[in-house]
C-alpha cells in the first residue's frame, strides 16, 4: 500500500505561540473573532495546522491567512461556483474540504499550510451567530484544543446588552481548582467582561511538561433584564429588532400525547432511557395539564381511549404503564435457535412470522391516532378551552409499516392535524430520516430534535420536553406599523415558551421614529395578551459612553442572518415556487452579507507550494442531513446507530437488493 | 448480489458488488485441504425494469464438502441434501431440524436455512421470496457465513478470501457524487482505490426490509479489493 505514515506533526519546530478568542456580543448577536499564530523554528517548510470547533448555529463570515506578509482572504460564494473550484482541486488530488460535524454542537474548521523555514503564519477565523435564549439563557461556546501551553493564550467576551444583565456565569469543562480563579468577570449593570488568560505555566499539566490542561468547552451563560411586557425594541442604524419575553406570565395547560416508537430497534438503552425520561416528565406534568400515551410498532396500542387529567392518581397510573413499555424486537430468526427446542413446528413459525411483523414501524398510523384522540376529546369538550394541543413523538427508526412513504405520511399528518395542534418530533440515533421529522414537525406548528444516542439521552429527551412544554402565549403576533418597517423577519410564532425568546428584525423606512408603535397580541391562559408601545431609537453612544465605536452593523447583520435562517427553512416548505424564492433570496442575501450558509462556500486561496500553483479550499455549511450522515460514516463515532447488531466475530456474506 | 465483508474488530465493513452474465457460475468458497466447495449461480429479472437498471441475483447454491460426503443444492425451490449416504429433499415451505453425523440442518419456512457442517462451516442461506406476479422481479438467495474460523489458510474465493482478514487503511474522506454518500481513498492489497461509503443490506434478522450495514464499496466489481478480477472466479459448473 501506498505509505500510511502519519503525516510529520508540528510538536518539536513549530510552536503556536498566540492564540485569542475574542467574542462581542451585543443584544445576542456574538461576533467571533479567533487569531492563532505560529512558527515554523525549523530550517526547513513545514506543514502548519488551524483547527478550530463553531457552534453549528454560528455562520463563518471570514477566514484569513497572512503568510510572509501576504493576506490570502477567504471569499464567500454560492455553492456551485465554488464547487467548480473545488473540484479542480479534487482533480488534482487535494482534499477540499474545511468543515466537518463535531459532536452534538459544533462543526469543526481545520486547514493546514506549508510554511517556509523560520516563518511566522497568522490564522484569522470570524463567525456570527445570534444567540438562542433556551430554559431562560444565553449560551457562548468556545471550544479551545490547543496541542500544547501557548505563550500568550486569551478568551475574553464582552457582552453589551441595554437591557441591563441579570447574571453571568463562566465555567469550562477543563478547569480546575487553580484554573477556575483565573476567569475575570466583572459586570456594570449593561455590559460584562469576561476574561481568562492564563500563562504558560498555568496551562500546564505538570511543571515542565508538554501536556496542557486547555481542552475542552469554555462556557458563558448569562441573562438579561425582563422589564416590559412589550419586550425591547431597539433601532439601530436604519434597522430595528424587537426582543420579546414578557417576564410573570402563567403556563397555559398543556394537552399532550406522547407517541412512543416500541420497535425492535429501540432494544436496550433506548427503551430504557425513554421509560426514564417518560417518567419524569410525567412526574413534572401539572395538574392542570391532560396527557396520553401511546406507543406502537406496526401495532399501536394506547393506554387510555382518551387523553387522561394529569392528577395525582392518573399520573401514578401513567407512570406505572410507562414502567411497562418494551421493546417489541424478538430473538428471530438465528437468534431463537435456542428457543426452537421449546416450541412447537406451527408455534415457531407463527413466531417467525410475527418477529418480522414486530420489527416493523408504523409512524403514520401511530401520529394519526394521537392526533385523533385529541380532535375527538376536544370536539367532546373534554378538555380545557384555554389550553394548548400537542404531540410528541419519538422515533428512532424510518416508517416501514402502513404508510411508508414519507411524503405520503407527511401530508396525511398536516391534513389531520390541520393547524389545530404542534407536532414536535425527536429522532432518537441515526438510523431515523431526520429531515423527514424536521419537516414534519414545521408544517404543524413543531420542531424536530435529535436526540444522540450516549448515556444522557434520558436528559436530552427531558430538555427537550423542558423547553416545549411551558406555553406562556400561543398565536403571538407582533405588529408593527406597515408605513414605517419593511423587510420584516417571521412575526408570527405559534407560542412562545417558558424561557425562550421571540426575535423580531427588520428595516425602518426613512427612519420614521415618530409613528413607530408596536403590539404583540396572544392568547394567555386566563385571558387575551395585548400590549403596545412606542418605540426609540438607542443611542449606543449615551448607554456605552466609554466605548469606542464599536458596534457598526450589528442590528442589520442580526437582521440578515435571522432573516436567512428562516429563508432556508422556507425553502423547505410550500409550492416549488415558493421554495425556489427562499432559496434564491436566501443564497442572495449570504452573497452580500458574506455567510457562509448551506448555500454558499468560502473558497479559500493558499499557497501549497513554493513552486506549485495556489490551489483552493472550501469551507461549507454543514446542514443537519449532512452532520447525522458524517456521525453515521465516522470512524470516530463510538456509539454506532447499529450496536444491536454487531456481530461477534467477522461475516461474510452475499445478498441481493 | 452485493458482498459485505464485516469487521466487527475495527466495527467496519467492506462491500462491492459483482455483476454478470445471468447463468454465470462463481465460486464464493473453495477450500481444497478441507475439501469445500460452495459456487453460486446468478439470475436476472424477468426483464429489463423501467429503470433499465439490470440486476442479477444468486438463485442457486451448490456445497460440498468431500471429506464428510455431503453435498447440497439449494435453490429458490428447494433444497436437496445427500448426507450419510442418502438423498433428501427438502421444500422451502416446510419447517425442519434435521441432524446428521456430519452436517445439521434447520429449516425455517420460506425464510432461512441453517447449515452446520462439522468441524468446518456453518452458514445460512436466506429465501427472498418475491411476489409471484411480479413483473421483473424473482425470488432470490442470499449466502452468510456464521462461522469460517476452522478453514484452512488455503481457503478462497469470492468470499473465502476474506475469511483470514483483510489488511487496509482508509483515509481522505471527500464529498462524493451524491452528498450522503461521501469517497475516500483506500490502501489495500497494495493499491489505492477510490471508495465510497454506503450501506448494503443484511438480511437476517429483517428479511424483508434488511439492517442497513455501512459500509466502504469498491467499485467496479470490487476490483482491487479482491484478487484478480471477477471472471477469475467463473466455474463451469455448480459442483
Amino acid at each position: 500500500a501506498k505509505s500510511l505514515q502519519k503525516r510529520s506533526t508540528n510538536e518539536a519546530t513549530v510552536e503556536v505561540y498566540s492564540m485569542k478568542v475574542d467574542c462581542t456580543v451585543t443584544s445576542r448577536f456574538a461576533h467571533t473573532v479567533i487569531t492563532s499564530k505560529a512558527l515554523n523554528k525549523a530550517n526547513f517548510s513545514k506543514e502548519v495546522f488551524f483547527e478550530m470547533e463553531l457552534p453549528k448555529t454560528a455562520f463563518i463570515t471570514n477566514f484569513s491567512m497572512e503568510i510572509d506578509g501576504q493576506m490570502y482572504v477567504g471569499e464567500v460564494k454560492g455553492k456551485e461556483k465554488a464547487k467548480k473550484q473545488y473540484e479542480k482541486a479534487v482533480s488534482s488530488g487535494q482534499t477540499a474540504g474545511l468543515v466537518k460535524a463535531s459532536g452534538r454542537k459544533m462543526e469543526k474548521f481545520s486547514v493546514s499550510v506549508n510554511i517556509a523555514a523560520e516563518s511566522n503564519v497568522t490564522f484569522i477565523m470570524t463567525y456570527e451567530e445570534l444567540l438562542q435564549r433556551k430554559l431562560g439563557q444565553y449560551e457562548i461556546l468556545t471550544r479551545v484544543k490547543p496541542k500544547q501551553p501557548v505563550q500568550e493564550f486569551q478568551i475574553v467576551t464582552n457582552i453589551y446588552e441595554p437591557q441591563g444583565i441579570s447574571y453571568v456565569d463562566a465555567n469550562a469543562t477543563f478547569f480546575s481548582n487553580e484554573l477556575l480563579p483565573l476567569v475575570e468577570k466583572r459586570v456594570t449593570g449593561n455590559k460584562a467582561h469576561i476574561s481568562f488568560s492564563p500563562t504558560m505555566e498555568q496551562q500546564r499539566k505538570c511543571p515542565g511538561c508538554d501536556g496542557t490542561l486547555i481542552d475542552g468547552d469554555f462556557i458563558i451563560k448569562y441573562d438579561v433584564n425582563r422589564a416590559t411586557s412589550l419586550g425591547d425594541i431597539q433601532i439601530v442604524n436604519g434597522y430595528f429588532v424587537h426582543f420579546f419575553a414578557p417576564p410573570d406570565l402563567p403556563a397555559v395547560p398543556k394537552n399532550v400525547v406522547f407517541v412512543i416508537d416500541r420497535s425492535g430497534s429501540m432494544r436496550g438503552r433506548k427503551i430504557e432511557q425513554t421509560r426514564e425520561a417518560l417518567l419524569a416528565i410525567l412526574k413534572d406534568l401539572s395538574e392542570e395539564d391532560y396527557f396520553a400515551l401511546i406507543q406502537f410498532d406496526s401495532s399501536i396500542d394506547s393506554w387510555r381511549t382518551s387523553l387522561t387529567k394529569a392528577t395525582k392518581e392518573n399520573v401514578d397510573a401513567g407512570m406505572d404503564y410507562v414502567r411497562m413499555i418494551q421493546d417489541r424486537g424478538c430473538k428471530c430468526h438465528l437468534n431463537s435457535l435456542n428457543d426452537r427446542n421449546t416450541l412447537s413446528t406451527i408455534d415457531y413459525t407463527v413466531y417467525n412470522v410475527l418477529c418480522v411483523f414486530l420489527l416493523a414501524t408504523n409512524i403514520n398510523d401511530a401520529v394519526l391516532k394521537g392526533v385523533n384522540m385529541l380532535v375527538k376529546d376536544r370536539e367532546e369538550k373534554k378538555l380545557p378551552e384555554r389550553s394548548v394541543d400537542m404531540i410528541i413523538l419519538l422515533t428512532d427508526g424510518m416508517p416501514n409499516s402502513g404508510e411508508i412513504r414519507l411524503p405520503k405520511i407527511q401530508e396525511n399528518i398536516h391534513s389531520a392535524i390541520g393547524g389545530k395542534m404542534s407536532l414536535f418530533c425527536l429522532g432518537f440515533g441515526n438510523d431515523v430520516d431526520y429531515s423527514f421529522l424536521d419537516g414534519m414537525s414545521k408544517q404543524n406548528k413543531g420542531v424536530a430534535r435529535r436526540i444522540f444516542e450516549g448515556s444522557d439521552a434520558a436528559v436530552q429527551l427531558q430538555g427537550f420536553y423542558e423547553e416545549v412544554a411551558s406555553t406562556l402565549l400561543s398565536e403571538v403576533d407582533l405588529r408593527y406599523p406597515d408605513n414605517a418597517v419593511d423587510s420584516l423577519t417571521t412575526n408570527h410564532y405559534s407560542q412562545f415558551f417558558k424561557g425562550s425568546e421571540i426575535v423580531v428584525a427588520g428595516r425602518v423606512m426613512n427612519n420614521d421614529l415618530d409613528n413607530f408603535m408596536v403590539e404583540v397580541f396572544g392568547q394567555g391562559l386566563e385571558e387575551d395578551f395585548k400590549v403596545q408601545g412606542q418605540a426609540t431609537a438607542v443611542d449606543w453612544d449615551e448607554i456605552y459612553p466609554n466605548e469606542e465605536y464599536i458596534f457598526g452593523d450589528f442590528t442589520e447583520r442580526l437582521w440578515a442572518y435571522l432573516n436567512i435562517q428562516q429563508l432556508l427553512e422556507n425553502s423547505k416548505k410550500g409550492t416549488e415556487d415558493e421554495k425556489a424564492n427562499a432559496t434564491a433570496k436566501a443564497l442572495e442575501m449570504s452573497l452580500h452579507y458574506s455567510f457562509v450558509t448551506p448555500l454558499t462556500s468560502m473558497v479559500v486561496v493558499k499557497p501549497e507550494t513554493e513552486d506549485g500553483p495556489d490551489s483552493p479550499f472550501i469551507a461549507d455549511k454543514l446542514t443537519e442531513d449532512q452532520r447525522q450522515q458524517a456521525e453515521r460514516v465516522s470512524h470516530q463515532y463510538t456509539a454506532p446507530s447499529y450496536s444491536y447488531r454487531q456481530p461477534a466475530q467477522p461475516t461474510y456474506f452475499v445478498d441481493g437488493d | 448480489p452485493h458482498f459485505i465483508i464485516e469487521l466487527p474488530e475495527r466495527d467496519d465493513a467492506l462491500c462491492f458488488n459483482i455483476n454478470g452474465i445471468p447463468g454465470t457460475i462463481f465460486s464464493l468458497v473453495r477450500d481444497p485441504e478441507q475439501g469445500i466447495l460452495v459456487n453460486g449461480q446468478i439470475i436476472g429479472d424477468k426483464k429489463i425494469a423501467p429503470d433499465g437498471k439490470i440486476k442479477s441475483y444468486f438463485w442457486r447454491f451448490g456445497i460440498i464438502h468431500q471429506t464428510l460426503g455431503v453435498r447440497l443444492e439449494v435453490s429458490t425451490q428447494d433444497i436437496s441434501v445427500l448426507q450419510d449416504g442418502k438423498w433428501v429433499k427438502l421444500l422451502w415451505s416446510d419447517t425442519a431440524s434435521v441432524k446428521g453425523l456430519n452436517v445439521d440442518l434447520l429449516l425455517t419456512k420460506d425464510c432461512s436455512l441453517t447449515v452446520t457442517l462439522k468441524d468446518s462451516v456453518k452458514f445460512v442461506v436466506l429465501l427472498h421470496k418475491v411476489w409471484v406476479n411480479h413483473p421483473y422481479h424473482r425470488d432470490y438467495l442470499g449466502f452468510y457465513t456464521l462461522d469460517s474460523h476452522l478453514l484452512s489458510p488455503s481457503v478462497h474465493g469470492l468470499l473465502g478470501q476474506f475469511y483470514h482478514g483483510i489488511e487496509y487503511e482508509v483515509s481522505g474522506l471527500r464529498p462524493g457524487e451524491v452528498p450522503e454518500k461521501p469517497d475516500a481513498t483506500m490502501y489495500v492489497k497494495g493499491q489505492e482505490l477510490n471508495v465510497t461509503r454506503g450501506w448494503q443490506r443484511d438480511f437476517r434478522r429483517d428479511v424483508k426490509n434488511g439492517e442497513n450495514v455501512p459500509c466502504w464499496f469498491i467499485h467496479n466489481n470490487g476490483t482491487g479489493l479482491i484478487d484478480g478480477d471477477a471472471t477469475d472466479y467463473v466455474v463451469s459448473g455448480l459442483f
